[in-house]
């Protein structure tokens, strides 16, 4: 596996480097704002930004050893707690506001245009809030995403294949023992991360259970997020892209 | 899942 021969040092390099460019939504949002006009905006730039995140997997170490139906099911589980934690990145130095990207930012009142968007939006704002509160350093956030990749299907049942003679077969299990050692490789580089900062034991092991817990709340939002735009959807109020669409319709199912 | 599995599948750059 190449990630048992990286040393946390390189790890981090690599994840670092996988990071994905500013995506720009590019074209004006219609002003004054409409539920339609904003929720197209959104989705469309969802949609670009999933196509780099599809490279940006790629990109982590050890993750295309993984077998393709891994792959696959590791992305749709995540996808939207990856657009939400590289969202909660983007805003950390803009109180009360998210910046979608460099030429998308609304703050609550031009979010609350769109139904049932408020809340979500506060959950995101106060989860941003909490990133700033921790000081969350660089290094840090994009292990955090790795993370949430690695970890997204951990308690998917796996009959969810559809193939559940094959459930527990040794293809299975060293599949699922890869995911574990790859994930354990991401813990060990965001430990060694948290060991350069200077704190005292206590203070450094605290930290990753800070910076864990983060992740309970960005599943929450993402749960809610999913619902909405799965009603958002249903309500023919937004034209969906076809990866979003693919991604929404695989989480849908997965979960019913 | 045919567009995630072409991206998946095509050589990245």
């Amino acid at each position: 596996l190449v990630s048992a021969v990286l040393t946390p040092k390189q790890l981090i390099e690599r994840i670092m480097e996988a990071e994905p460019p500013d995506i720009y939504l590019l074209g004006d949002i219609k002003r004054p704002l409409t539920e339609a006009g904003v929720m197209m905006s959104l989705t469309r730039l969802a949609d670009k930004e999933l196509v780099h995140m599809i490279s940006w997997a790629k990109k982590i170490p050890g993750f295309v050893e993984l077998s393709l139906l891994d792959q696959v099911h590791l992305l749709e589980c995540c996808w939207l707690e990856v657009l939400m934690i590289g969202l909660m990145w983007r805003s950390v130095d803009h109180p009360g506001q998210l910046i979608f990207s460099p030429d998308l930012c609304l703050s609550r009142e031009e979010g609350s245009c769109v139904q049932g968007f408020v809340e979500i939006f506060d959950m995101l704002v106060a989860a941003t809030a909490r990133l700033r509160e921790l000081k969350l350093q660089k290094e840090e956030y994009v292990c955090l995403k790795a993370m949430i990749l690695l970890n997204s299907n951990m308690c998917l049942s796996s009959s969810d294949d559809g193939e559940g003679g094959d459930s527990g077969g040794d293809g299975e299990i060293k599949g699922r023992s890869r995911l574990l050692h790859l994930l354990d490789s991401v813990t060990d580089a965001l430990v060694w991360v948290i060991s350069k900062t200077g704190l005292t034991y206590r203070q450094q092991y605290t930290r990753l259970a800070h910076l864990l817990m983060l992740l309970s709340h960005i599943r929450h939002v993402s749960n809610k997020g999913m619902d909405h735009l799965h009603c958002m959807k249903m309500k023919n109020m937004v034209p969906l892209y076809d990866l979003l669409l693919e991604m929404l319709d695989a989480h849908i199912m997965h979960s019913s | 899942h045919t567009k995630l599995l072409q991206l998946l599948t095509t050589k990245s750059e």
